[in-house]
Parts: C-alpha cells; structure tokens; sequence
C-alpha cells in the first residue's frame, strides 16, 4: 500500500499505492514515468463493403476508444545486488515484471498476456501504454526494420489532406524495434523484441499493441479469425520492452546512439549454450 | 551442410508476408513454427560441432549425417564431442531442462556482435545458491529470484523450476564466446569453502551501454 522504489546508481523508478509504475529518477531529477496495460474491443463489421469490415489479422479497428485493465495492481519487490524488480499482476490474464539490472541505465518490462478472455464475445487487442510530461506536440518516431527513425505526426500525412475515419488505428504504424517522442527537455523511447503496432495517441505518451484476439475473420481472404490457441486455451504471450528516458543532452554519447546500442545488443543477443558438467572438477574444465 | 540447408528452405518459405506478421491460417502457422523447430533443431549440431572445434582444434569432425545422408532431425549430442553445448529454446517461458535438472553445468555465451559485449545471464534453476566462476576462477556475483507466480501457471510451462539465477557475463569478446562455470552450492561446507566475498562485476565508471558507445 506505500510507494515502492527500485534502482541503481544511474537511476531509480517509484510505483505509486496502486501498484502502477509513477516516476523515474536520474542524477536527482525525477519526472513522471507511468505505464499501464490497456485494450481496445475489435470491430465486429458485417464485411460487405470496405468501410464495415471487422477488426482482424490483416485490419486493426477498435470499437471505440480504451479500455482500462485494472485500478489497482498486485506487486511484489525483489531487491538484490544483481537486479532489482517488481512483479506486476494486473489481472488474471495480464503480469509483467519491471526490472533494472546493476550496471544498465534502462528498464526492462517483460510482460505476460493472455489468455486473453472473449467470453462475452468481444476480441480484445491489449496495449502497454507509457506516459511522460513530454511537450511531444503530436511528432512521434517509428523505425523501418529497425534502421533509420521515420517522423511521424498525429492526424497528418505529408503527402495529402487528412480526413481520418479511423482515429486510433489511422495513427497506428508499424514498429520493428524502436518507437520514440522528446520535446526540448526530454527523451522516452521504448525498444520492442518482435514486431508491433505503435502510437502516439497523446502528447508525452507512447503505446504498442502486445497481443491480439479476435473472433471475427476480416474477410482479407483466410476466412478465419485471428483466435490463436495453445492446449485448447487462448495463446499466451510472453516478450520484453526495453525503456531508455532521459534529459535531451547534446552530450556523447546522445540518448539516440544510446538506444542503438542497446538496440544492437537486444536484438541481436548472445547465443546462450549449455553443457551438463556434473562429472567434472572446476580445475579439469578450467 | 545439410542442416544448413534445411534451415535455408524454412527461411526461404518464410520470406512470405503471411509468414513473418503471422496473417496465414492457423494450421499454416503451425506448420511455419514446425519447420523453424525443425531447422534450428538440426542446426544445433552445427553449432555443437564449432565450439567444439574453437574449444578444442583437436576436434575435426563432420555435422552428423543419418545413413540416408539426410540431416540427422534432432541430433542427440554426441557422447564423443568433449561439450554438448545444448541450447534451451524455452527460456522464454524460464524453462530449460539442463540448468533446471544439474548441480554443475557451464553457460557458454556466443556474441554475434562485431565490438565487445555484455548480457545480465538468466537461467532457470531448482536450487537457492549458486557459485559461478568464470575461466580465470574469478567468481562473479549472482542472485537466484523467484520466477513471478503468473509465470509459474502458465498451463503448457511444465517446468518444476521456481527460480532464476541471474548474473552478469561481462567483457564477452566480439564474435567470440566466454563460459561461464556454474555450482549449486548445496551444504554448509560449499558456503565454508566459498566464504571468500563475491567478486561483484567490476564497478563501471559509466553505465556498460556508454563503456561500448565510448569505446567506439
């Protein structure tokens, strides 16, 4: 029921009473920093002509705007001298881990979803969602499979006069590894490990699309909704986000090369093998 | 060769939009996972058979070949190669069966990377502590953290494991490999013959991400 604080020397992040991520604090200064889980219910359109279709693998049309998950989340603290992290359940079918490793100035999110619930037989398509006091003035960045940073503008195309139908999904783009906002102050970009949907539906705040269920086919043609299964259960899916936020420096390195790196490292991890060495001594090995 | 190719046709197949945003059938996508954990599978004894080789030049042997000269499907490791290196694909889902079953096995990291690298280990293990030592005998810190309970219940986990081993592989060498020896400490006596200080990971001045961007 008190706030709850994990850290290291490069930084430190506050959950509130609620269980919610609330700030981050780095070289004394601490801003706002909050995530949350949110979903939008699929469309259900009769598919006979292109403006009615329901929401599915090839479409994403939320019926209306979010819904929130949960006003109050479970936590537990594990504190140590390796990393740090709280254990998030949001709900039944919704948990996430927030870490911070000793020696790494980001956070790391692994979160949990599913299996997503339709019994009222409603798809669901969940969102983490971060927000910042950033004066991000609509302009949000996607990457193009994970190489340069596209500019993006809420409700604007560079090309044409926009007259968006579709409020939320028409400022939805593809986000290979890396979706980002600033203002003149700060900087919040979070790294995916898989392809997802991103925005920037607010000033300051940045979301991705994490998991999907839907109970309607969208008439693209597989005539079969997007409804995946494991063991007779709604699919559970288990990934990781990487947050790097700070104050816009013109300092080397720059919060972008920063996030590259650490992109490198993510994406292109280190291949872990194992051997079975019961039978030897430390010394044979060595 | 072989292994490879199989890999090379799984890959070729997967070029296919449907196959990399997931928008095929659902028995199609199952079937593209079944070729991938058929591909990667049998490319393991490639795998196997290279760090042998970079461990000990001594070991000069062919991938395994079933007598149809066809890739052999899940290659077993094989009792004449000094290591196994076997790889858990479910560490996802903070399962592997090695680190989950043995009281002493070694973690070997491969970076892929063309500069220096680092990556905060986890395993997942049945025991509460671990000695980890890397190969000059410098023991590095680690901790053993609950695995979440929502992790735990995941319906297809089956996993007996309860926990993690986390600790940092540090100065891992451009495409190059560090391993790591691992003992579950599990009586009083190891904890006595290991009183001696962890070693934490060598305080750095900056976070380890700017070390790299420095050091470029």
């Amino acid at each position: 029921s008190q706030e709850v604080t994990i850290g290291n020397k490069y930084l430190n992040v506050s959950f509130d009473s609620n269980g919610f991520l609330s700030s981050i604090t780095i070289d004394g200064v601490t801003n706002r920093l909050r995530q949350t889980f949110v979903y939008y219910e699929g469309a259900l359109g009769n598919n006979e002509e292109f403006r009615n279709r329901s929401s599915g693998a090839y479409i994403f049309r939320p019926n209306g705007t979010e819904k929130s998950v949960t006003e109050n989340v479970q936590v537990r603290v594990v504190k140590g001298a390796t990393v740090q992290e709280v254990h998030q359940v949001f709900s039944e079918w919704i948990s996430q881990v927030v870490r911070i490793y000793a020696d790494e100035s980001h956070i790391e999110f692994e979160w949990m979803v599913g299996p997503i619930p339709v019994e009222d037989g409603v798809g669901k398509e969940i969102v983490s969602r971060f927000y910042t006091a950033a004066q991000s003035g609509g302009v949000f960045w996607t990457d193009a499979n994970g190489r340069e940073m596209i500019r993006r503008v809420r409700n604007h195309r560079d090309t044409w006069n926009l007259d968006l139908m579709e409020k939320i999904s028409g400022n939805y783009y593809p986000v290979t590894a890396r979706i980002a906002l600033e203002d003149d102050n700060l900087r919040l970009a979070v790294l995916n490990d898989r392809a997802q949907g991103g925005s920037s539906l607010a000033d300051g705040s940045l979301e991705l699309m994490v998991h999907r269920r839907l109970l309607h086919d969208d008439a693209f043609g597989v005539e079969e909704a997007l409804n995946e299964k494991a063991f007779g259960k709604g699919l559970v899916a288990r990934g990781k986000h990487w947050v790097v936020f700070g104050a816009k420096k013109p300092v080397s390195p720059t919060p972008e090369a920063r996030e590259r790196f650490l992109q490198n490292r993510v994406l292109l991890p280190n291949w872990m093998f194992f051997s079975d060495v019961t039978e030897f001594k430390y010394d044979d090995w060595q | 060769e072989p292994h490879l190719n199989v890999l090379r046709e799984a890959m070729g197949v997967m070029q296919h939009h449907d196959a990399i945003t997931g928008t095929e059938k659902q028995h199609v996508a199952n079937d593209y996972a079944r070729m991938l954990n058929r591909a990667v599978g049998a490319c393991g004894a490639n795998t196997q058979a290279v760090l042998n080789q970079i461990v000990d030049p001594k070991f000069k042997r062919s991938a395994p070949r079933s007598r149809s000269g066809l890739p052999v499907e899940h290659p077993a490791p094989y009792p004449q190669y000094k290591f196994a290196f076997e790889s858990c694909h479910l560490l996802n889902v903070s399962k592997c069966e090695l680190t989950e079953s043995k009281d002493s096995f070694t973690v070997t990291l491969y970076n892929p990377l063309a500069h220096a690298g680092h990556e905060y280990v986890r395993v997942p293990v049945n025991g509460e502590r671990y000695i980890v030592r890397d190969y000059r005998n410098v023991e590095v810190s680690s901790q053993v953290v609950p695995i979440p309970a929502s992790v735990l219940n995941i319906p297809y986990r089956f996993s007996n494991a309860t926990s993690e081993l986390v600790f940092l592989a540090n100065e891992l060498p451009p495409l190059g490999f560090k391993s790591y020896f691992v003992t579950r400490a599990i009586d009083s006596l190891d904890d006595f013959i290991h009183e001696a200080p962890s070693v934490a990971p060598t305080p750095s001045e900056q976070p380890l991400d700017d070390q790299v961007t420095h050091w470029q």
